[in-house]
């Protein structure tokens, strides 16, 4: 990627943090996806010591794909079709390659993303020009092709895990979800308990059904839940109206350009018979009424690559795309195949105010490439999914945010920068948006933690992730929110966005153990054939002991008042709600002092915490603390929110904590 | 019928594999042919699941979740990229 590692401080490597390339070398990212396209630069294997001994993985021969497709950055290739191919009949290979060779794209954008070699003046149709790298740039990269035109299906899903394991990954990225579901009938939940368990982070995104609540996927606690936010990059592409109004959009178009002198503007829904004509779908347009013109279509049901296409198919000059309110101020940029903008709401409002009053309404539109230091950045995007954790509520998640929104990373030879059958572009580089961009964002910097912290387990370096994450800016202000324009909570962005350098030397860590998760899969109240399911071994939740949701050293808290139950752990006392917190924090930096802080925008929560200061005279050692949530009855559906701090003066711990009632 | 047929993933409680097999796929493939003499199993999964996929019948799947050491058998779920 271009600019997000200046954007996480990652060339800045304040204070000799981030590690020399040589430990890296020895991570190794398994990214299940569509797969790699081998001849893409960031796979280029220059600087690159021999392959780690240990790995066992491979280069499976397939179409287009052989062993000398692999060198020392991409050292595996493997690919899982069976349970695709029982379901949909024999891969056609006109359309895809039965191999790991990624006719898709979306594989190779985020395994370079994750792990990405260096690559000079990458970019697309000079857009985000510049050096383009993984987040651990010298790590290796093992792609597993478990998608496929008609999806992914889970039984190669779990193949594909089943043999990252296998093979030796250290971490596993997984940029894919499929509704939600309890853990035991969870394959993506199940595989990554192993995983975990067998020392490998999982990284997974979030989902893109935002901004609506409960609409997160991959949410077990052992899986590291990534949304997204955006860059301070921004491709405006200003649209200029006939009444000489003008309206900032962004675009990633590369072609001829329009004149300069302004074109007939039509709102899509009158140039169409059909009653979703202003969604510029298929079929829809009349050319008679388009041909000529500028083009206004609403997002909505069909790809926005696609609508361009439709117009300009039905013979229009260009397009300005509206945002609706389901995607607000978002600004996603696309390399559209006509002079296209996309408009945020507000804007496309009034652009269809002009259209619909004006007698005779014009537009163009001008395109200003590539800026930067656009503020203020990140704010959350709009498409990520949002929290609270439909399937365990007292688990905050997503657990934190990373760059996802219009991120330059490699792309497939065989595809187009739209995807569309019809693009018969080609380039190295691609700009496309999502919570899959996100994630393996977070898988390469968990592979970086990883090669400073060899014997840190996945869940020490999650904490270290989330802990050191910000949630606020350098102004003081909290993170915004783009569906809403308003302030972001930790619903949205879980602990806060990624700050990599801190995460190498958090200070302190939330650790958490596998028989840890299965204390609270029987908090949960797992039938011992769901337990063994997910924990592949016997486990027996002991009847006379106490379990609960709460015990989970997690790092970061949500209290439901409303399950409050009168237990050791959580009671009632009149009418208010108590739920008690007991947490282990280990120490991972030098001897210190740790005092805590606590921030709240409520007054209906009195929160204390006990011990409010931790000292550690030396590394590894462990300390535990309660903290204890008192709330006074609230509506039903109120959530808020507040922060817990803990500083030795030179690292920040903190801790996102949610109350809903 | 086969056109009925769907995969499900089968897990498995490998603690439970009677004596009387020294591989557990043995074990695995004995237990789909109780239900199936047709199935053929689509994997074997060995460290992130016990278990195997394989295509069946509802009616199928019913009858192999109620044999000894059988945890759960699931039904495929199409996943999406994000």
């Amino acid at each position: 990627t271009t600019r997000t590692p200046e954007f996480l401080g990652l060339d800045r490597n304040i204070g000799g943090l981030v590690p020399e390339s040589d430990s890296v070398s020895d991570v190794i990212v398994g990214v299940l996806d569509t797969g790699g396209w081998p001849e893409s630069k960031s796979y280029d294997d220059m600087g690159l010591g021999p392959v780690p001994s240990e790995w066992k993985g491979e280069c499976e021969l397939g179409k287009s794909f052989t062993a000398v497709n692999c060198n020392k950055k991409l050292i595996g290739a493997r690919f899982f079709s069976s349970g695709y191919e029982a379901t949909l009949g024999p891969i056609d290979e006109s359309k895809e390659s039965k191999s790991a060779r990624d006719d898709d794209g979306h594989g190779t954008h985020t395994s370079s993303t994750a792990a990405g070699s260096l690559v000079d003046g990458a970019s697309l149709f000079g857009y985000a020009e510049g050096s383009a790298r993984g987040m651990a740039t010298s790590a290796r990269i093992a792609v597993y092709k478990v998608c496929w035109l008609g999806g992914c299906f889970s039984s190669d899903l779990v193949a594909a895990m089943d043999k990252a394991v296998a093979d030796g990954v250290n971490v596993l990225s997984m940029s894919l979800g499929g509704g939600m579901s309890e853990y035991y009938r969870d394959s993506v939940a199940i595989g990554a308990f192993t995983a975990m368990e067998k020392g490998i982070l999982v990284s997974c995104s979030a989902g893109n059904a935002g901004p609506s609540s409960y609409s997160l996927s991959n949410v077990a606690p052992w899986i590291t839940t990534v949304g997204a936010g955006t860059l301070d990059r921004d491709f405006p592409a200003y649209v200029s109206l006939g009444n000489g109004k003008n309206f900032s959009g962004v675009s990633l178009y590369s072609g001829k350009p329009l004149t300069n002198s302004m074109l007939p503007f039509i709102y899509a829904a009158n140039a169409s018979n059909s009653t979703n004509g202003n969604l510029c779908m298929t079929g829809t347009l009349l050319p008679e009424k388009v041909a000529g013109k500028i083009v206004l279509c609403d997002r909505g049901l069909s790809a926005r690559v696609q609508k361009g296409q439709v117009v300009r198919d039905a013979g229009g000059y260009g397009m300005v795309l509206a945002n609706t309110a389901a995607n607000g101020e978002e600004l996603v940029a696309d390399a559209h195949l006509l002079p296209a903008s996309t408009v945020g709401q507000k804007s496309g409002v009034a652009i269809k105010e002009y259209l619909l009053t004006d007698s005779n309404p014009t537009a163009t539109i001008a395109f200003e490439g590539t800026k930067v230091g656009i503020s203020p950045s990140p704010v959350v995007a709009a498409f990520s999914s949002r929290g609270p954790n439909s399937i365990t509520p007292e688990v905050l998640k997503p657990d934190l945010i990373a760059p996802g929104v219009n991120i330059l990373a490699g792309w497939s030879g065989s595809v187009g920068p739209t995807g569309l059958p019809g693009d018969t572009r080609r380039v190295g580089f691609n700009i496309i948006s999502g919570t899959s961009m996100s994630c393996p964002h977070v898988s390469g910097l968990a592979a970086l933690i990883k090669a400073a912290h060899r014997e840190w387990s996945p869940a020490a370096i999650k904490s270290a992730l989330m802990t050191t994450a910000y949630s606020s800016y350098k102004s003081g202000s909290k993170l915004q929110d783009i569906a809403t324009g308003g302030l972001a909570t930790p619903f949205d962005y879980g602990a806060g966005h990624v700050d990599p350098v801190s995460a190498l030397d958090p200070g302190l860590v939330y650790d958490i153990t596998a028989d840890d998760y299965l204390e609270f899969l029987c908090a949960l109240n797992y039938t011992a054939a769901q337990i063994t399911s997910v924990a592949k071994r016997k486990y027996t939740c002991d009847a006379s002991k106490q379990y609960s949701v709460t015990y989970l050293n997690y790092p970061s808290f949500a209290a439901a008042f409303e399950t409050a139950t009168t237990t050791s752990g959580s009671g009632s006392s009149g009418s208010s709600k108590v739920v008690k917190y007991t947490r282990t924090l280990t120490n991972v930096g030098a001897a210190g002092t740790y005092k805590v802080s606590l921030s709240s925008e409520s007054q209906s929560v009195k929160i204390s915490v006990e011990p409010d200061s931790l000292s550690f005279t030396q590394q590894n050692e462990k300390k535990l603390y309660t903290v204890t949530f008192t709330a006074s009855s609230m509506p039903s559906g109120t959530n808020s929110f507040a922060r817990l701090e803990w500083s030795d003066g030179k690292h920040i711990v903190g801790s996102p904590i949610a109350f809903s009632w | 019928s086969a056109s009925e047929k769907k995969t499900y993933i089968v897990h498995m409680a490998k603690s439970e594999m009677p004596e009387s097999f020294e591989e557990h796929t043995h074990w695995y493939d004995s237990s789909l042919k109780s239900v199936s003499d047709s199935a053929e199993m689509l994997y074997t999964y060995t460290n992130v699941v016990h278990g195997f996929s394989t295509r069946l019948t509802p009616e199928e799947a019913e009858s192999l979740e109620g044999l000894p050491g059988i945890l759960s058998v699931l039904p495929e779920v199409v996943y999406e990229l994000h």
